[in-house]
């Protein structure tokens, strides 16, 4: 079986405010994950 | 070939001294050999799917990515009656196992799957079916949550397949190099992904000479959406530009099939696709046209603190029924007279509208189980 998951977070570019908060993925293809491991992260700016 | 020597043999000297007592004989041949032969072939069948997987290994080290290319195999899965095999497999796995018998059954599985048995939250006697076990959870602290506020994690065990940034309403995912399906016919016509697009593409083209038309026409299609989500229309007018995000993840039929919430968020809509049940495994991806959008699946949409949120959790023949939580009641995989392809999805609002059932990061949401 399979999951996707759409969702909105901070853009991973600067926006014309450079909003530092950008978000990014820290994972890679091929993977392996558990559930409750940080898929991504964002910085409060 | 012994098998078929002696056989000869013993018909021939049966022949030729009494012709009854050599049919008895050809028969007691019959059931071994025909066991013998089944053996062979699951064992050449089972080889050959070894190599081809050793195959995908190497150019996947290399680098090497398959395109998507249909075969005959994809072809002659269509006209399988998967739902329904489906059904039977999950009618089998929920039959009773004797109790001194699961230990057994589930340490073959969980050799045959690389399943972690340590993690399981009960005795094995204590799952009553194949299909209980499937679904069990985990000892507590098994999975613990990443603890920083700003991290959004993953629903699900499993293998990161694709993931990356979307633009725009008509945002497309890789199925496979070569095809591509697009977000709104995996989740379905949302209307809050299509305010989240339009806003960003409102915000994008604010200095494009067609603003007046562009306003226009986002103008007609906000008074349709705000109608239906009148609570939801603030939240998302008012937050800043934001990226839209995807992430695919495959769940190995031993893995752990809970899934959990990635962030702290409020499910405004459940989607119910009834659809096909194919296999989900890295060869049907490369050859089954629209896999993710074609098979049984259940969408749940809704809101975070950073604006859109959704989780389309897909079956598959082996795995084809998806138990939500928040909604018990709800039954996939049922039997179905037709299936059409452009049959819209069963739709439900969560009560009440525009706020929803509220989510913490980490609960359990839904399951995966078989049949």
């Amino acid at each position: 079986s399979t999951v996707v998951l759409v969702f909105q977070a901070p853009p991973s570019k600067p926006s014309k405010n450079n909003d530092a908060s950008e978000f990014r993925f820290s994972i890679r293809r091929g993977d392996r994950i558990r559930v409750g491991e940080a898929l991504g992260r964002w910085h409060d700016s | 070939s012994w098998y078929v020597k002696q056989f000869r043999t013993t018909s021939q000297a049966g022949a030729s001294v009494s012709g009854g007592s050599s049919n008895s004989q050809g028969n007691a041949f019959l059931v071994p050999g025909a066991t013998v032969a089944t053996l062979l072939m699951l064992g050449v069948l089972h080889a050959r799917r070894l190599y081809d997987d050793k195959k995908v290994e190497e150019a996947r080290e290399k680098g090497i990515e398959f395109e998507f290319q249909p075969d005959a195999k994809a072809t002659f899965m269509r006209m399988l009656p998967l739902r329904s095999i489906s059904r039977v497999w999950g009618f089998l796995t929920n039959l009773e196992v004797p109790v001194w018998l699961r230990p057994h059954v589930y340490r073959a599985w969980a050799r045959a799957f690389h399943s972690n048995l340590e993690e399981a939250a009960l005795p094995l006697n204590d799952y009553a079916s194949l299909r209980d076990f499937f679904v069990r959870t985990l000892r507590e602290g098994c999975r613990p949550v990443d603890p920083d506020p700003y991290s959004l994690v993953s629903p699900v065990d499993g293998t990161i397949l694709r993931f990356g940034e979307l633009k725009g309403a008509g945002a497309m995912i890789e199925q496979v190099k070569g095809f591509s399906y697009s977000v709104s016919s995996l989740l379905g016509a949302s209307p809050l992904l299509q305010m989240i697009a339009e806003k960003n593409t409102q915000d994008e083209s604010i200095n494009s000479e067609q603003e007046s038309t562009q306003r226009e026409k986002s103008k007609k299609s906000w008074w349709r959406i705000s109608l239906a989500y009148p609570k939801v229309r603030e939240t998302v007018s008012e937050c800043p530009m934001k990226g839209l995000y995807y992430c695919v993840i495959y769940l190995k039929p031993g893995d752990y099939h809970r899934i959990h919430s990635p962030v702290d968020w409020n499910v405004l809509v459940r989607r119910h696709f009834s659809g096909r049940l194919f296999p989900l495994n890295e060869r049907a991806t490369r050859t089954i046209r629209n896999l993710y959008v074609e098979n049984e699946r259940v969408v749940l949409e809704g809101l975070w603190q950073q604006g859109f949120m959704a989780i389309a959790a897909i079956g598959a023949t082996n795995i084809g029924s998806i138990e939500l939580f928040i909604e018990p009641e709800l039954q996939t995989n049922r039997p179905r007279k037709k299936l059409l392809h452009s049959e819209p999805p069963e739709e439900r609002v969560y009560e009440p509208e525009g706020v929803g059932v509220m989510l913490n990061k980490g609960d359990e949401v839904a399951a995966f189980n078989m049949g």
